[in-house]
């Protein structure tokens, strides 16, 4: 119904420009319905200007600034309506150190509605992760699980 | 509800047997190129219902079975359990359910709850009403975070419409 | 041939001029997130004659142009030159060229080579002619590398094609 | 022509099962020209099976595996018909630290005939380098190159 898409697009838009502030260390982030046609069926656009950046086309966006804009909506809509886990699969590759930091931050501050599971090369996630799991593959082509490391 | 445990047999590179424990918080899952590590997400994606191989990287959904290394033979099945798990404080008992799914070479498909063998859309349901959630964006594939910001202003709202 | 020296004023973040000596080897290009890397490789695919303006991240070529900051305002023209140079070897005199492009808000071009206006098409006979080879394979952007892995295998000859 | 075509993809192809061999210290690869078709007009395929793992469709292969397979054959390309420079943005971000040392080795292989802007975040690809060219935006907005050190 028209009542319930505006009223969780209104809720989402807030989240995501929150997420975004505490992502970014400020800039600001907006999502607008393409009010050419009808609500129910419109698309949404995606505004976002990092930190001192003038408003531009997101395709203009660093890699690293596109991942995070891209997991600032994803977590508003899981604030929004939550999933009691969710896998994320390398999205700190493109991410520098300062960023890795505000992104397991939030991570923190989401837990525990979420249980996060984090794919990852990088030290920084690792260090931020209460339970540690090792895979590797000591017979070729086979996975094994060696290790798993509690932090408290 | 959170995630409790789950054991992957025969699913891509999960030749053994191999049982994980969930915990609240944050787990980090770590290893070299080619280990295994994203094949864990898929075998959460697949359990939970997914019937799209290309999602999970295949071309035919067979090729999710186990294939055979340099020095093991290919396995006729790969089958996931997933269990779930809340903890209602206090005296009441703490709730589970248990999801399965298996897929056969010849193309024969499983699909059990608390180890009943049961349809696809009663998993669905189970999922529904325990509020588990959608795998739409539970599980953000590798190099594929960024496609939201991509996506054409029509397609991305097909997230808003399912969290609305 | 070899990459000697490259200016950039006013090409995407680049507001100030800034120079850019380069040495044979592997030159690592470090800094944070959005700090103006990519816009470096942007630079050099644009000065060779890059004429799309999405290879460029871009909607219109004059996105290009530096937009303003919140403390600056848009400049009016962007412009990269870029140097190539041959040692070759012994008493013979070192050769050299030097590539220019400029691109002003009201959509006027101009490209220049060794500081003479000159049209595009003299710029790619002279990067055919001196093999500074094409840009196909020159400029791997972000996240693009396995574009070549998920091309449809008639497309990916494109490439072969022009080496061979 | 189709003989000058041949011959430049057999020695393409020869390179690329070098190279991916090089880079992940083992396993086979190689290209196949669809032949139900006009050489001068068929697709091509490539097919890759990395150490230890038994051959199936590329696209079951790793985030890592992708990017290691796609640089081979960047780089048989690459040696078939050299450029001057190649700037690789990024292509480290998927690797694990083994396999960026192989990546680094091989570029080091492939200078002096070509020159590599390798625009990273990663130490060991830093550590690698020549020259490291830092890039920062003290002023927001606006790029700065803030320091240049040559190693020897
Ligand atoms: N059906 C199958 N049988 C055996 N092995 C398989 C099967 N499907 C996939 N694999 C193997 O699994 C490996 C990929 O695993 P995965 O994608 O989980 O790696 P990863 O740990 O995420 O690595 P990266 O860090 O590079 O992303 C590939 O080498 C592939 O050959
Ligand atoms: N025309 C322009 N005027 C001003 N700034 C611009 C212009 N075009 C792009 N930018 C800015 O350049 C920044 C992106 O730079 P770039 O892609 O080079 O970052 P990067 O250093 O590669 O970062 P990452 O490590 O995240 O990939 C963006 O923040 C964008 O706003
Ligand atoms: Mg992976
Ligand atoms: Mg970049």
């Amino acid at each position: 119904s028209r009542e319930k898409f505006l009223e969780a697009f209104e809720r989402i838009q807030e989240g995501f420009n929150r997420s975004f502030i505490t992502l970014f260390g400020g800039g600001r982030a907006e999502l607008r319905l393409l009010e050419d046609e009808d609500v129910l069926e419109c698309g949404i656009e995606i505004i976002a200007s990092p930190p001192g950046k003038r408003l531009q086309n997101i395709s203009l966006l660093s890699g690293g600034e596109k991942a995070m804009t891209a997991v600032a909506l994803l977590f508003a809509l899981f604030r929004y309506r939550p999933s009691p886990f969710c896998v994320l699969d390398e999205v700190d590759a493109p991410l520098d150190e300062a960023n890795v930091g505000r992104f397991t931050r939030m991570l923190r501050e989401l837990t525990p509605e979420t249980q996060f599971i984090l794919i990852t090369h990088n030290r920084r996630s690792m260090e931020a992760a209460d339970l540690l799991y090792g895979i590797t593959m000591e017979e070729p082509g086979v996975s094994k699980v060696v290790s798993m490391r509690l932090d408290n | 509800f959170t995630l409790d445990r789950m054991e992957i047999h025969g699913f891509k590179s999960f030749f053994s047997r191999t049982a994980f424990e969930f915990r609240p918080g944050i787990i980090a899952v770590v290893g070299p190129n080619g280990c295994g590590k994203s094949n864990i997400g898929d075998a959460i994606s697949w359990v939970l219902g997914d019937q799209s191989p290309r999602s999970l990287r295949a071309d035919r959904m067979s090729d999710v079975i186990f294939n055979g290394s340099e020095s093991r033979r290919p396995l006729g099945m790969a089958e996931v359990t997933l269990k779930f798990m809340r903890t209602n404080g206090g005296p009441a008992p703490a709730e589970e359910f248990v999801v399965t799914r298996r897929l056969y070479r010849d193309g024969n498909s499983e699909y059990c709850l608390n180890g009943a063998r049961c349809r696809l859309k009663d998993i669905q349901e189970m999922l529904l009403r325990s509020q588990v959630g959608s795998r739409l964006y539970s599980v953000i594939e590798q190099g594929k975070v960024d496609l939201i910001l991509t996506a054409r202003p029509k397609d991305r709202r097909g997230l808003f419409e399912e969290a609305a």
